[in-house]
């Protein structure tokens, strides 16, 4: 939830709309 | 050392928020496009039209040649980059171990897996020459990380792949481990 | 050729392969999310040409430029969460008061996540070795004897 709120707050609220969300389960590596 | 960035995909597979995959998949491709892209003309200055016509050769990254591909509707054709073709092949099964694969790669393994993306009847080849070439430097890598102890090791990976310098420095972890496990 | 200015944020983590913090590329980033904004602009033009007057040779030119839209969003997403890791680790190397130094090449949203993680680390401990809770970033490497 940290790292998601910094993502958003940082980055991922100022990208267009299709765009705002990041799946963080792709940080964990298969 | 607690920093540990995210590892590079194995195989074909690329981690989204790797590093390493994000700089290999810059790596450029020669591709030749398949239908008109209108707009975008960037490709000659000069050209009066604002297109990209149907069949120019281009270099493109990998991931814009991936996110293009498609196998219904043909956008782009990707063509081997030329370690991959059959005369490096033939280079590469005869002895890998006289190829630098930091000036021809330096992702030789990465790439070499990633363009089994793109359909080829050359694909099992150039898988097989991608494993076949791994397997044939692995010994000569692992025996000079295994004895090169505190000493410079740069002319020893200066013809290493970005895969095989990671197996180099492995070793050379393993190593030193050792040894300071010998001196307790 | 677009994302340019993206991949160039990841080699300068690249760069900086040791570990090391370098300074928060607030330029950088905020170029990369303009060239997102222009390249969602330039699409929604062409998906509504496209829509509206029928131009399927279109097509290709959005699906291009969405190829790009979304490599940019994958090298800031990697590039801020790359940096992370680095930010995550200095707690366990430095304890939870950074040097000055560091705590300059951080932005301030950086900042906050570092105390929302500190936080949680503190509470994880508490929770470990009974009433007292356990240090686990203490003793990192194997007594001497």
């Amino acid at each position: 939830a940290n790292t998601e709120t910094y993502l958003k707050s940082v980055a991922l609220k100022h990208m267009p709309p299709n765009l705002q969300a990041v799946d963080l389960g792709k940080s964990v590596q298969k | 050392q607690s920093y540990l960035p995210v590892p590079p995909g194995v195989g074909m597979e690329e981690n989204f928020l790797s590093l390493d995959d994000i700089l290999l998949s810059q790596e450029k491709l020669p591709t030749r496009t398949e239908c008109v892209f209108p707009r975008l003309g960037f490709v000659e200055k000069t050209s009066d039209t604002r297109d990209i016509p149907e069949g120019t050769k281009m270099e493109m990254p990998l991931w814009l040649a991936k996110g293009l591909y498609d196998n219904k509707r043909r956008l782009v054709s990707v063509e081997q980059p030329k370690i991959y073709r059959q005369g490096w092949r033939t280079v590469f099964s005869a002895d890998p171990n006289v190829v630098d694969l930091h000036k021809m790669g330096p992702y030789y393994y990465g790439l070499g897996s990633q363009l089994l993306h793109f359909d080829s009847p050359e694909n099992p080849e150039i898988a097989q020459t991608v494993l076949q070439t791994y397997i044939g430097r692995f010994r000569r890598i692992m025996d000079s990380s295994q004895n090169a102890y505190n000493e410079d090791t740069s002319a020893l990976v200066e013809r290493l792949d970005v895969l095989e310098r990671s197996l180099f420095r492995t070793g050379q972890i393993g190593l030193n481990d050792f040894q300071r496990w010998e001196k307790g | 050729m677009f994302c340019e200015k993206a991949i160039e944020l990841i080699r300068e983590l690249q760069r900086a392969s040791d570990g090391q913090l370098p300074a928060f590329n607030e330029d950088g980033i905020r170029q990369v999310l303009e060239e997102m904004k222009a390249l969602y602009e330039q699409n929604q033009t062409d998906v509504n040409e496209a829509k509206s007057e029928g131009r399927s040779d279109l097509i290709p030119t959005i699906k291009f430029r969405h190829c790009c839209l979304l490599r940019n969003q994958r090298c800031i997403a990697a590039y801020l969460y790359d940096r992370l890791l680095r930010i995550r680790s200095l707690r366990w190397e430095y304890g939870s008061v950074l040097p000055t130094s560091i705590r300059f090449h951080m932005c301030a949203e950086e900042l906050e996540w570092f105390n929302q993680y500190k936080k949680s680390l503190a509470t994880y401990m508490r929770s470990l070795g009974g009433d007292e809770g356990l240090d686990v970033t203490q003793d990192m490497q194997p007594p001497k004897s």
